[in-house]
């Protein structure tokens, strides 16, 4: 028996919003000591990787591992119809082949459950190293999306380079090319609003916008953002989710051929 | 000119 209660269902609509763009499809792992599901998108150029962990949930019980194939466009249809501030319980037997949504409001004068159809996929796991950055920066998130939306008009990659200067964002196109550059915040009053670099070795690299812009999906999940960098290595874009997990994006840079 | 990289060359199947 598997079944994991959350006091908000927005947290759940977040989440799907964050990787729908990415994802059709999508397994969700389910054990002890939470929900996981890592997926990479079609192109096989990012990776989601979604943990909620067990103790963020308001009541979580899972008896047994449960692997649980979902269509995400389905979850999307079923979680339109929850309200914001609806609880949500997930439910699934031991193999079943459905799992179960029942949405309460607040004043549980209205419960209403959704059944939804899993599929078996046999989708690719990557193992991803524990890595070493030389760069990492955290940025308000909503700074970050503004960033990517507004480097987008100009061109189809972003050039991301980080010194002890600060990082500078870039880009170039048809009609001319654009640099952001952030300096890290002098001092620090709200973390939330922060830039804070840290640096061993300078890196550039260089990703494809549309990929960042769907990252950006997640700004509504946590305040602020993290990236990850290194030489020739994908870069990390991490979004915390207060009091619950994290949803993290890989992506693969392009390199000179 | 740039090529996109895919993760595999970079991750390993599990």
């Amino acid at each position: 028996m598997f079944e994991a209660r959350l006091l908000k269902s927005s947290i759940l609509k977040k989440v799907l919003e964050a990787i729908k763009d990415l994802l059709t499809q999508a397994t969700f792992d389910c054990d002890d000591n939470g929900i996981q599901l890592q997926a990479m998108d079609n192109s096989h150029v990012a990776l989601v990787s979604l943990l909620l962990r067990a103790d963020g949930f308001d009541k979580y019980r899972c008896d047994r591992n449960v692997t649980m194939g979902m269509n995400l466009g389905s979850m999307t249809k079923i979680l339109k119809c929850a309200g914001d501030k609806d609880t949500v319980t997930m439910k699934a037997q031991d193999n079943a082949d459905t799992v179960t949504f029942v949405f309460e409001s607040p004043n549980q004068e209205k419960v209403s459950d959704y059944e939804m159809k899993l599929m078996n996929l046999d989708l690719e796991h990557l193992g991803i190293p524990e890595t070493e950055y030389s760069c990492t920066i955290r940025m308000p998130s909503a700074e970050f999306a503004r960033m990517c939306r507004d480097l987008s008009q100009f061109g189809e990659s972003i050039v991301i380079s980080c010194t002890k200067e600060g990082v500078k964002f870039s880009t170039s196109g048809d009609i001319g090319s654009a640099n952001i550059k952030l300096a890290q915040t002098a001092s620090i009053d709200k973390e939330d609003e922060a830039v804070i670099i840290e640096m061993d070795e300078p890196v550039t690299l260089t990703f494809a916008c549309q990929y960042l812009n769907y990252f950006t999906k997640a700004t509504s999940l946590s305040p602020q953002v993290q990236l990850s960098m290194s030489a020739d290595v994908p870069l990390v874009v991490e979004y915390r989710i207060p009091d619950i997990g994290h949803i993290r994006y890989y992506l693969a840079p392009k390199i000179e051929e | 000119s740039l090529t996109q990289t895919k993760l595999k060359s970079f991750f390993t199947p599990k």
